[in-house]
């Protein structure tokens, strides 16, 4: 079902970027 | 897709502030917005920056320049001092158009620079697993407005 592919990518793109904001660092470089 | 302003308004509905913030309308005291702020990071938007902020706005519409006034100055600091970032001019919201007009495109702005503070303070995890727990499609102009911020990161 082409939907639910859709649905599935667009759920994991949204995971992934997330997980990724969750892993940078915080603050300041400096 | 739920534009910007709306999408933002319900992930600041998370916050649970004791000021309502269900509309634009409401949000234009700036009452809201500084609570969520004063949550995100306590000792940046502490206690005695928060009781700057006057909570009894009504239609007056000089209150409520003045405290958007400080909420800006406050995230500007915010991002100069503690991210070590320069916003981006073009990421600057008018604030005589959400004093005015109620202007959401302007609202939505100033919610988006409070969305970067979010994603970059030290109890960021906390907040963006609340983004997580958000509606896709919420979630998903959440996304595009923080990929939108770090482009125009100027460090």
């Amino acid at each position: 079902d082409p939907n639910m592919k859709a649905g599935a990518t667009s759920e994991g793109v949204l995971a992934n970027f997330f997980n990724s904001l969750l892993s940078k660092k915080t603050g300041c470089p400096g | 897709e739920r534009p910007l302003c709306d999408s933002l308004i319900l992930w600041l509905q998370t916050f649970k502030t004791a000021s309502p913030c269900q509309d634009v309308k409401q949000l234009t005291s700036g009452v809201a917005m500084a609570q969520v702020l004063h949550q995100i990071d306590v000792a940046w938007f502490n206690e005695s920056w928060l009781s700057r902020i006057k909570e009894d706005v009504g239609d007056n519409w000089r209150i409520k320049a003045s405290n958007l006034k400080k909420i800006l100055q406050g995230i500007m600091s915010y991002y100069h001092e503690f991210l070590g970032q320069q916003i981006s001019e073009e990421l600057i919201p008018d604030l005589n158009q959400i004093t005015e007009c109620s202007d959401s495109t302007e609202l939505g702005r100033l919610l988006q620079l409070i969305l970067g503070c979010a994603v970059n303070c030290e109890k960021k995890q906390e907040h963006i697993k609340n983004i997580m727990t958000l509606e896709e499609s919420v979630q998903h102009v959440v996304m595009t407005a923080i990929q939108e911020l770090m482009s125009k990161e100027i460090v």
